[in-house]
């Protein structure tokens, strides 16, 4: 089973 | 004061097209060397990046940095009024409180103009890391288009598999599992090459919907660039010609 990730963790708030 | 006329105006109908289904409310940003926008999804998996260079407009002037925000969809609903051989001009004031969009077709001399109201928008602008992609693919748009409609009826997930030999695109649902595998291909017809620059693989997951929802920009690109790297979201690039990039960003399905 797969979960989707969301680009906040991949990317840093500006 | 900021004023840009591209002579393609279809060019700016098909990026409209090419982002409205994925963001609602965006924030344009001006400056004085082009236009650029950023801005997710509203579930924070994709994200939409665009940058248009001032050297591709016929004119264009900004004096100086200025944020415009607009609700993509009526955006959308103005770049209907504008037919495909348009050039189109944008302009706006100072603490705009509007957009005005000027549609010009020198053949026909029909003239449209509509100023579309600004909204303000609460944005959350996310710092994308530089990042060394260890796999980056080239391939005809057209056919990366196809594949990912025809897998999306077989499977909502697709596993991207990237190795110095090929790219593969595998599929596992209640129907079966298969792959889709295209080699490294520059044979002298440039659209059906393939281009491989891996130095290291990669393995990863993705959901399908919002890659067919990034291929609406295949009409903007003869080729797509996949950029990926194992630990970072998947990139999908269209270079517009002579005008600047549209990329879309989508984090990566991760398995339990």
């Amino acid at each position: 089973k797969t979960n989707q990730a969301r680009l906040d963790c991949f990317f840093n708030q500006g | 004061m900021f004023e840009a006329k591209l002579t393609e105006g279809l060019i700016l109908k098909k990026i409209v097209e090419s982002i409205k289904d994925i963001v609602t409310d965006v924030n344009i940003d001006i400056s004085p060397s082009g236009i650029s926008l950023q801005a997710m999804d509203s579930s924070h998996v994709a994200l939409v990046s665009l940058n248009l260079s001032m050297d591709g407009f016929e004119h264009y002037r900004a004096d100086t940095n200025m944020v415009l925000g607009v609700s993509i969809a009526n955006l959308a609903k103005v770049m209907k009024l504008a037919d495909n051989n348009d050039q189109i001009t944008l302009q706006a004031d100072q603490e705009a409180t509007h957009l005005k969009i000027i549609f010009e077709n020198p053949k026909t001399e029909r003239t449209t103009e509509f100023n579309l109201n600004l909204i303000t928008i609460d944005s959350e602008h996310l710092a994308i890391p530089e990042t060394e992609y260890s796999s980056v693919v080239t391939i005809n748009s057209g056919e990366f288009s196809k594949i990912c409609k025809e897998l999306f009826s077989l499977s909502e997930t697709v596993q991207i598999t990237t190795n110095t030999d090929y790219v593969q695109f595998s599929v596992e649902g209640e129907v079966g599992s298969g792959q889709v595998r295209l080699g490294h291909n520059d044979s002298e017809k440039k659209e059906d090459q393939t281009i491989l620059e891996v130095s290291e693989s990669v393995q990863q997951q993705f959901a399908i919907r919002y890659l067919n929802m990034f291929n609406k920009a295949s009409t903007l690109s003869s080729f797509t660039r996949l950029c990926l790297h194992q630990e970072q979201p998947l990139v999908v690039e269209f270079k517009i010609d002579n005008l600047g990039v549209l990329k879309y960003f989508l984090a990566p399905k991760i398995s339990d």
